[in-house]
């Protein structure tokens, strides 16, 4: 389902070039659930946004669902995660104009829901991270792992088939993060593909699969059940 | 040194009552190394903020180095916060216009200290996070751990008695994190008295004190060595 072969990912700072991905090449089947981990700077964000569709590799090929993804445009980029993909950003990247239950519900909208189906469904989302009685607050009236939880809500309202998750607990107690993993973990077992980034080994331990990274490399991948 | 009194935090939304912090008393002796705990959204940056003097209790005593906090005006609490506080935020705050250096060097010529003195002592911090060939790069230039770290280096950049640290490894590695607990170790061994919010076990361990918070009221605390 997801292939990338030789990605780099350069960046040219004055007469330096930040080598962000360094030569990657995976391919990850449909369903599977992978953490990636490794050291602050090794490039897991960097690759989660060009898997994501966010970003484009400097060089390199990435297959997506049998689709070359450097022969669409914006528009059929935009459109495939809309549909597809759920992101959830290490920096949460909510609209601080936008309530709570706004944010959820904006990309229900985008994707054609009727005003009250975009409620009913970023209610659905918003409830299962328990944030029910926050659905009115703006993200500064908000804690910083309520925000992430909003950031996880609007990754899922849309039911997608493909989540990269950011350090999704980053900002967590251990008790509410270990709901969020059974969350991801029960969406898994429905057939969707979870690419998690962690840096702690008790999430780590929920996923199937782990790779490590380390200088914009592949320094050792783990299978598993 | 640190004492607070039936502190509370109130956030009034239309008909409805927050209570962020919901009686709070609680002393924190010279020197001590604290990690405090609790679920999302109990209030530990609230308690945070309202001692390192970003923000105002609703009701409640908060009596710092003799001083009736209360007392002190807007120009006071920001002189005791420039000259005192080191504070790292959940979400590091960093200045998106400014350097990696710029921003360590920021608080030091608000202290009054000259450009040479400031760039040296701006590099020495950001030398004890690793960060020393990100110098020039932007916060949205660097990963999440690398952001977290620019935070961390601006704290200690004027060498304060009094170290909130809210979350500060919740984006690093654990190796990563080792190290900044490291450097945290050493500065409370120097006297430093540290406040630190975190929800990872391990990291909870290196402070000789813990506490857990819930629903804005202190729910216990472990004393130790
Ligand atoms: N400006 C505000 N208006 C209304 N409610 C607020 C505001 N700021 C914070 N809150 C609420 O106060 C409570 C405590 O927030 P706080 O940020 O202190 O929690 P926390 O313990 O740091 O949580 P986390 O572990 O998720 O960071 C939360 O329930 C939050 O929704
Ligand atoms: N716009 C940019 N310009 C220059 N360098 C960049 C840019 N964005 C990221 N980098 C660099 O690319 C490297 C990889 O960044 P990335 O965010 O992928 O790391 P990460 O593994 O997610 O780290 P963390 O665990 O700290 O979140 C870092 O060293 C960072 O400084
Ligand atoms: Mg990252
Ligand atoms: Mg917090």
């Amino acid at each position: 389902i997801v292939q990338i072969t030789d990605v780099t990912k350069h960046y040219r700072m004055g007469s330096e070039v930040v080598r962000a991905l360094d030569g990657i090449t995976l391919s990850f089947e449909q369903g599977s659930f992978w953490a990636i981990m490794g050291p602050s700077g090794s490039g897991k964000s960097t690759l989660l946004n060009i898997l994501g569709c966010l970003d484009r590799p400097t060089s390199g090929k990435y297959i997506l669902a049998s689709k070359d993804v450097a022969q669409l445009d914006d528009d059929e980029l935009s459109d495939i995660r809309l549909k597809h993909i759920g992101f959830i950003f290490q920096s949460f990247n909510l609209i601080p104009q936008l309530t709570v239950r706004q944010n959820v519900e904006l990309p229900l909208f985008y994707l054609g829901n009727d005003e009250q189906t975009s409620a009913e469904k970023a209610r659905k989302t918003l409830d299962l991270v328990e944030l029910s009685d926050r659905l009115d607050h703006k993200p500064t009236e908000l804690s910083g792992g309520q925000q992430q939880r909003v950031a996880i809500a609007r990754s899922l309202a849309n039911d997608p088939d493909f989540i990269l998750a950011d350090e999704p607990t980053g900002n967590l107690d251990t008790a509410t993060g270990q709901q969020i993993m059974d969350l991801l973990g029960a969406l898994n077992r429905q057939g969707k593909t979870i690419l998690m980034v962690t840096h702690e080994k008790e999430i780590a331990e929920h996923a199937g699969h782990s790779l490590h990274m380390r200088d914009g490399k592949i320094e050792s991948i783990r299978g598993g059940t």
